[in-house]
């Protein structure tokens, strides 16, 4: 699974993901991806999403709506809400995965909870770098 | 300039016994081509729906990610792909789900949500989609890699012989 969240110049926040599924799933099976709220979200208030992991978990938790809300509803952070629904959460259930984040803010976050996660970001500041572990 | 992009190529990274240094460089580099991609439309004031479908249409295009011509086979052996894009401003979004042929899935679950009324499109219907935005569609061909046929293939012999594990490199391409 790839994705990607952006924050452009003028503050709106977009997420896309993409993927061919799991090796040797069966036909047919849907991962959480296409599933807005479970795999892939935006929304200008609060942050846009794109995970990657054990799909089925993902769809259980709806784990992009889920940090949504936390931010939205409880005022959490996007690293407090994120870390929580990857650290604990997904955890609790067996899940394993991560995902990438931007809030409004563009603040970013990519946590996960297996070995790694091919990744990468770049600021207009100039920041810029790339991650495997 | 206050923009900001993040991409992932997965979670099912290759466990660091069996990372090369040649794997990792080109790992490196296909993620900084992907972010150029991105960063490209961004620094040109370009919008944040452009910025994903660019850098998620050149990790379609990386045959080391699990998308487009990366994609791992079903247990039949065939491609089954999933895409999806939303809009902060508004929550449009668009997805598509167990499709192939269009070169860049990305694209069409865009056209999906610039070109009709729904949200989650599957199967002909969202070829149907693709054909009329006219998006480039590729042949098997086109999506078949080596590693994924192989990694296909030790699956089913796993599964066969009772010692399918849990790794997710395998698992998640």
């Amino acid at each position: 699974t790839v994705g990607a969240v952006a924050r452009d110049a003028e503050g709106r926040l977009a997420a896309a993901t993409s993927t061919g599924g799991m090796t040797a799933k069966r036909a047919g099976r849907v991962g959480d991806s296409p599933v807005i709220g479970a795999g892939t979200f935006a929304d200008d208030g609060t942050c846009a999403i794109s995970a990657t992991g054990d799909g089925e978990a993902f769809l259980r938790l709806s784990v992009a709506h889920e940090i949504d809300a936390r931010m939205r509803l409880r005022g959490e952070s996007l690293r407090s809400a994120a870390e929580a629904v990857i650290g604990s959460d997904l955890e609790a259930i067996g899940g394993s995965g991560g995902l990438i984040a931007i809030d409004r803010d563009g603040a970013i976050v990519t946590p996960y909870n297996c070995e790694g996660m091919y990744r990468g970001w770049v600021l207009g500041s100039g920041e810029r770098e790339t991650a495997i572990y | 300039s206050g923009y900001s992009l993040a991409i992932h190529g997965g979670a099912g990274v290759l466990p660091r016994e069996r990372m090369t240094a040649e794997r990792e460089a080109a790992t490196h580099a296909a993620l900084g081509r992907v972010l150029s991609a991105g960063e490209a439309v961004l620094s040109g004031g370009g919008s944040a729906l452009d910025a994903v479908t660019e850098a998620v249409a050149a990790l379609e295009d990386e045959p080391l990610f699990n998308a487009g011509r990366g994609a791992v086979f079903t247990r039949d052996g065939k491609h089954e792909m999933d895409a999806a894009v939303m809009v902060g401003r508004d929550r449009s979004a668009g997805a598509v789900a167990g499709i192939c042929g269009p070169r860049n899935p990305v694209r069409l679950a865009r056209a999906v949500m610039e070109r009709t009324s729904h949200v989650l499109m599957i199967g002909e219907g969202a070829l149907g989609i693709a054909r009329d935005a006219g998006l480039a569609f590729e042949d098997d061909a086109y999506f078949f890699t080596q590693e994924r046929w192989d990694s296909l293939q030790e699956t089913l012999r796993m599964e066969q012989s009772g010692e399918l594990d849990d790794d997710p490199a395998r698992r998640h391409g």
